[in-house]
């Protein structure tokens, strides 16, 4: 099964910045519920 | 020839039993082969009385696709439900669901029931919970939750109305989601009974009472509608057709009111969504659950759902194998889209369906059924209705939670709350 995910954030104003959304994971990573996969 | 028949002694020997086996299955398959291409292009032509059937959809891709596509997988997926809602004897239960743990690499000291001999068969092994604490939220509160365990297959940001190409996987977000409409904004309808009893009326006097789903609101910076304003005169009305549609209010707050999705209503690309200044973007992440994974799935964050759309699809499976090689496969297959807004915007939630774990439980939605035959015959019905009246037909039925709360116009999930799951079948 699969689940996706589609939502709006904010974008990070540029690269490193510290606002905005951004990824907590790497491809083919696996996860357990409950654990970050980015932060706004 | 005929004394050779005559004479000759019958002697019986015995074939091996696979090569019996591979005979019939080639018999089958040849003659579904056939029935099927009898049956499209009977559909083809129309039968005169009803009109021509939508054209069932076909994948492309390698041979492998093909002969899937021909294989009937929702027939497949609830015989396998079936097959795994047989009670297992009751001193087989440890040792078979031992072997599956061992197999599927299961974590048997995380399941929150000790005794697997309570599991009565796979199904509800495999729609098991976990124990209090093996799952702990991430700390940070503006952090996007894992909806469930899993592996990412993909993630990134929606440029456009296309998902990013990713290894061979392309489709566009009206694929995904279905049209972009507008949201059922807060209806005039008076909130359910239920929400009553769980929200009294401000008290008299000046002392403001405030709702369980207006501090929701609050606290997460998602947008709502006081409930004085619901029989103020400024009191904001939808003038949608579907939604008039809505003629009487459910009784419980998780009830749903059907919408009749067919009609497009003011579609709009969902990167319209965005604000114009281009401080949001929409971004998409892909979670796949191996058969051993926890099969239960948490909200993500702090939203409002405030409808859904069921997509009465395929069941391809969702394999990282067939997800490489079948582009668009999730257009395919047999969905629930939660379309709802978080604090930073719009929110979707949308589980897949695959042959194996076929039905999709959304716990707060008990009219929702999936992966059965009342579904695809109404979805079927929807499309034949909506082609003979020469309208396009949105290929979902849709269902608003508006009546959950007055307030907030759909239904509030917390974050980690657990929201439904997959079951075998």
């Amino acid at each position: 099964s699969t689940i996706v995910l589609v939502f709006e954030a904010p974008v990070a104003e540029n690269p490193g910045s510290k606002r905005g959304f951004v990824w907590a994971v790497e491809k083919g990573q696996k996860v357990k519920m409950g654990q970050a996969l980015g932060y706004v | 020839l005929r004394n050779a028949l005559k004479d000759t002694k019958v002697r019986w020997y015995p074939i091996p039993v696979g090569l019996g086996i591979g005979f019939l299955g080639l018999v089958q398959f040849y003659k579904t082969q056939a029935r099927e291409k009898e049956r499209l292009e009977r559909e083809a032509e129309g039968d005169g009385v009803r009109p021509k059937k939508r054209a069932r959809i076909r994948p492309d891709g390698p041979w492998q696709v093909q002969i899937m596509s021909t294989l009937p997988l929702k027939a497949m997926s609830r015989l396998w439900g079936k097959f795994n809602e047989l009670t297992i004897p009751y001193y087989l239960r440890v040792p078979g669901f031992k072997l599956y743990a061992f197999i599927f690499g299961v974590n048997l000291d995380e399941v929150s029931e000790p005794d697997l001999h309570v599991y009565p068969n796979l199904s509800a092994f495999f729609y098991r919970t976990l124990k209090p604490g093996v799952r702990p939220l991430d700390p940070n509160p503006n952090a996007l939750l894992s909806p469930a365990d899993g592996r990412v297959l993909q993630f990134g940001k929606i440029e456009g109305n296309d998902i990013e190409q990713v290894k061979g996987m392309t489709y566009t977000i009206d694929a995904l989601l279905g049209k972009h409409t507008p949201p059922p904004s807060l209806s005039d309808k008076q909130p359910s009974a239920a929400h009553q009893s769980a929200n009294p009326p401000p008290k008299q006097g000046g002392e403001e009472h405030i709702s369980k789903d207006e501090e929701f609101a609050r606290v997460n910076g998602i947008s709502y509608t006081l409930p004085n304003l619901l029989s103020g005169p400024d009191k904001k009305t939808h003038d949608t057709k579907t939604l008039e549609d809505q003629s009487a209010t459910p009784s419980s707050p998780g009830a749903v009111s059907e919408v009749r999705a067919d009609l497009a209503l003011g579609e709009k690309p969902w990167y319209a969504l965005l604000s114009p200044d281009n401080r949001t973007a929409l971004y998409y992440a892909v979670v796949y659950l191996a058969p051993g994974d926890y099969h239960r799935f948490h909200s993500p964050a702090n939203w409002v759902v405030e409808r859904r759309r069921h997509f009465a699809g395929e069941l391809y499976s969702v394999s990282p194998y067939l997800q490489r090689t079948l582009p668009g496969l999730f257009t395919l297959n047999e969905r629930v889209v939660l379309l709802g807004r978080w604090r930073w915007g719009f929110f979707s939630f949308v589980p897949v369906g695959a042959t194996n774990v076929g039905s999709i439980a959304v716990n707060f939605d008990k009219e929702l059924r999936t992966n059965s035959l009342l579904t695809d015959t109404a979805a079927d019905r929807a499309a034949e209705e909506a082609a003979a009246r020469g309208e396009p037909y949105a290929g979902f039925s849709e269902a608003s939670y508006a009546a959950a709360s007055a307030v907030l116009g759909g239904y509030a999930l917390r974050r980690g709350e657990e929201m439904g799951g997959f079951k075998l079948g």
